[in-house]
């Protein structure tokens, strides 16, 4: 059991340091409380961006949390992807360039998984296969508006 | 594997009957406020019983029944149910079931003293764990992080290191 | 006391009701839980969107959440201004249709109150009379990289 | 009555010394991820002392202290104290002091043993209930909705009926 958790423990902890570091340009790493009994613990994530000093995670801005929560998740991904990821707004506290970044992540990754993500963002529409338009009728029901191949 | 298409029937704002193609790739969904777009990532959630904590924004299940202006509330010709089906493309037996496709569907029907709630595998009724036991199969588990809902993007980085690990403990 | 909770009460829900309208096109009201003693009870919103079936407030959605809190934040504000405020990224759920109407709400608020608010977003960017550009130097201090007249 | 600029001095990532000048009109505040623009909103909370039940992101006050690369922290050299300065625009006599200008500090000084907080209105060293009693004939209360933190925005729509009808007794 405890040989099963470092298999998928270290392996993901892998993918998360290259991840974090081509989002943010900076360090990250996830880091356990206690790793003679993992189970006795918690995890915490260290995520240093590009030229900063550590923060606490709490501390960091929306934009930051979002980077470092989006590269634990593609580092799961990596370790043992899932057929489809389904995502709302995950861009929403992203500037431009970081919306870019992520954009260009989720191509990657649509190799070798579905990917379906809802945003309002313009570099995020621009960078997928496919976008779907919702739009709400007269009578309150939502209807699809067409499927446009980007 | 990958989602070939869904198909609403009263669920949430889509309202009658919608089926809505996907493609294995990267799909965005876009749209004004309120047109629907969370609504669809619910109707995933909702078929593949995959809400665990997450509430769909409902308090229970019958709020999730299209209650607009077409649906006449106020009689008894109100809609009583409401559906969703997610079909996978099967072809590379993800799902270990001799099939090209496979269909998961959940209808929650209404009745006067309360509602029901029915899961279906390829036409077949079966339970959420029988649902729960295949989506593993395929690598889709209830508390993955495969499906991040509106304003949860950051919930990694707010929860308590133990529910952290956990998520470490899921996959291994 | 119950009679000066009224005054406020009913001046804030009329300013409510005129602003929901003007925000989303529909009808908005303040509902109290108990209008014989509103200390025993709450207050509930009653938000239905331009042509759309009333919903619990829990149901809408993201953006139809943020013009609703935000047409009540404007309602206080008309019934007793406060000298300024701060609002940090209250446009990140709103299409770009909404930030323009949020933004030239505020444009017309500022007329009597101080509005400094934070945003990415370009509708909320150009109807501001003034922008604060803040920047990360390399030894993790911000600093104010100009003052843009608008 | 309005703001007419904020000084920082090793508050969160504000090291050194700045001060930001503000009209009274529309401005936004823009720039990349952690660049700083909510923590000039948090200045703004700390300084007012309207935290209440906001964190600043902060488990502990001293956490508000710059300790970026600057700061050395290793050896004794390290930043101290962080302090913010806001200054109102008096010229209507909102607050009831005859001055043009009001200025509201907060300083926080770590010591070996803790840490201390302190209050000036006006150059005079205050408590935080002072503060607040001024702030109040000015129309700012520590809970009032002039002050919207990041992601707080639909915080209105999901609190208790009862806690939002506290907003407007609050008021009254
Ligand atoms: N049972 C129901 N019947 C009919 N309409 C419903 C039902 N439940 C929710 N709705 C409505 O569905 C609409 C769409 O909601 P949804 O959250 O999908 O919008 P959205 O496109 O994600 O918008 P946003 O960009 O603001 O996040 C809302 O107006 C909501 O009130
Ligand atoms: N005590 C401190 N000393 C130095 N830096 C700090 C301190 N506390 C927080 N920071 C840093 O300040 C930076 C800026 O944070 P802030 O939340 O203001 O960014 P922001 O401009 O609002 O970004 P976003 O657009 O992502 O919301 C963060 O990188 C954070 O780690
Ligand atoms: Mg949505
Ligand atoms: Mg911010």
């Amino acid at each position: 059991k405890r040989q099963t958790f470092f298999d998928s423990f270290n392996n993901i902890n892998e993918y998360f340091k290259s991840i974090f570091a081509e989002l943010s340009g900076g360090h990250g790493e996830l880091i356990l409380e206690n790793y003679e009994d993992p189970f006795a613990g918690g995890m915490t994530i260290r995520a240093q961006p590009a030229d900063k000093t550590l923060q606490r995670l709490e501390a960091m801005s929306g934009g930051e949390k979002s980077l470092t929560a989006l590269a634990f998740i593609f580092a799961i991904q990596q370790h043992q992807p899932a057929p489809f990821y389904a995502f709302d707004e995950i861009d929403m506290f992203l500037d431009g360039a970081n919306v870019e970044r992520i954009a260009s992540r989720i191509e990657k990754s649509a190799e070798n998984a579905q990917f379906i993500v809802v945003s309002l963002r313009k570099p995020m529409i621009q960078a997928a296969n496919h976008t779907i338009g919702v739009a709400m009728q007269e009578n309150d029901i939502s209807s699809i508006t067409g499927m446009q191949l980007n | 594997m990958h989602i070939k298409d869904i198909e609403f029937e009263n669920f949430k704002s889509f309202g009658k009957q919608v089926r809505i193609p996907f493609f294995n790739d990267f799909t965005t969904i876009s749209g004004p406020n309120g047109s629907g777009k969370s609504n669809i990532v619910d109707g995933v959630i909702f078929a593949l019983g995959l809400s665990g904590s997450r509430t769909m924004r409902a308090e229970k299940l019958t709020d999730l029944i299209f209650n607009g202006n077409g649906s006449s509330k106020g009689d008894n010709k109100g809609i009583k149910s409401a559906r969703v089906t997610v079909r996978f493309d099967n072809n590379d037996r993800c799902f270990p079931v001799d099939y090209d496709t496979v269909e998961i569907t959940r209808k929650v029907k209404q009745t006067e003293s309360g509602y029901y709630s029915y899961y279906y595998f390829n036409d077949r009724a079966c339970t959420l764990s029988e649902i729960h036991a295949n989506l593993a199969k395929a690598g889709i588990r209830p508390e993955g992080c495969n499906v991040v809902m509106q304003g949860d993007v950051t919930r990694i980085t707010e929860m308590t290191p133990f529910e952290r690990r956990k998520l470490i403990d899921e996959i291994a």
